[in-house]
């Protein structure tokens, strides 16, 4: 199963 | 000038363990605040965040804010060094290129001083937003070490479901399949031995058990572990480090194609 990179769940701050 | 006095030496033994497999080489920014860490691991799919309060150290002192370059695995080496019941120090200058750690023996009768070479690191930092959480839960963080070995050996991936019934962990491979349920208690002596659960909404979740059982890394640091779980979005493992702060994982949960 794939799995996105954190990045795609939390934005720069 | 940075300079940190923590009598209980021993928990930055423990939280380098915790963290130092995950990431390699981290930048710990130190504030008057305290010291404070976010890193991800190499294949960006896990977040290790950590603080410690200025207030947590016997004594902390810090002029201007610093950013230290860290390779874990050399600082776990050095920490090797101290014994379980030292005092650890830290100190840095403010354009310096190393970290200084000393080691008192608790009779203050024989000291250590080591100084570790710090490195320039890129970092990304991420902004992770206060999120509401489909279900929160607390257990003995000896408890979730139990489940994620176990079911390591049954599988590489386990689904997290919270629904009214508990918190069930299940995992599946080619020997067969495993289901491990908690339900929420209230009888254990200790508070801290009781399961929490907390639940907003139902949730499914399925996560890599490597990453789940390196987590448990932390278990020397805390008796009793927090699993936020919440709709589409990362799993938060914490971990809290009495009267000095906290260790905090973050893991992307796996997608169906």
């Amino acid at each position: 199963m794939p799995q996105k990179t954190l990045s795609a769940f939390y934005g720069k701050p | 000038m940075f300079e940190a006095r923590l009598i209980q030496g021993s928990l930055l033994k423990k939280l380098v363990d915790a963290i130092k497999e995950l990431c390699t080489e981290v930048n710990w920014d130190i504030s008057n605040s305290g010291i404070n860490m976010q890193s991800m691991d190499g294949s960006h799919v896990c977040l290790v965040a950590f603080n410690l309060r200025a207030d947590g150290f016997d004594h902390f002192r810090c002029d201007r804010p610093l950013t230290l370059g860290i390779n874990l695995g050399n600082l776990a080496k050095i920490l090797k060094c101290s014994g379980s019941n030292d005092i650890i120090t830290m100190k840095a200058d403010d354009n310096g290129d190393t970290l200084t750690l000393m080691f008192e023996s608790e009779k203050q009768d024989r000291i250590t001083d080591v100084d570790l070479k710090l490195m320039s690191i890129e970092s990304e930092h991420l902004g992770i937003p206060d999120q509401d959480y489909s279900a929160e839960t607390s257990m003995p963080s000896s408890e979730y070490q139990r489940i994620v070995r176990d079911l390591s050996s049954i599988g590489d991936t386990v689904n997290i479901s919270a629904t009214k019934e508990g918190i069930k962990f299940s995992a599946m491979g080619d020997i067969g399949t495993a289901n491990i349920t908690l339900r929420q208690t209230s009888s254990a002596d200790k508070e801290e031995e009781n399961v929490k659960i907390e639940m907003k909404e139902p949730v499914l979740l399925t996560f890599a058990l490597r990453y789940l059982n390196n987590f448990a890394k932390a278990t020397p640091l805390s008796s009793t572990v927090q699993v936020f779980l919440t709709k589409d979005l990362p799993v938060q493992v914490n971990y809290n480090i009495q009267d000095l702060g906290y260790v905090k994982y973050y893991l992307a949960p796996k997608i169906e194609e």
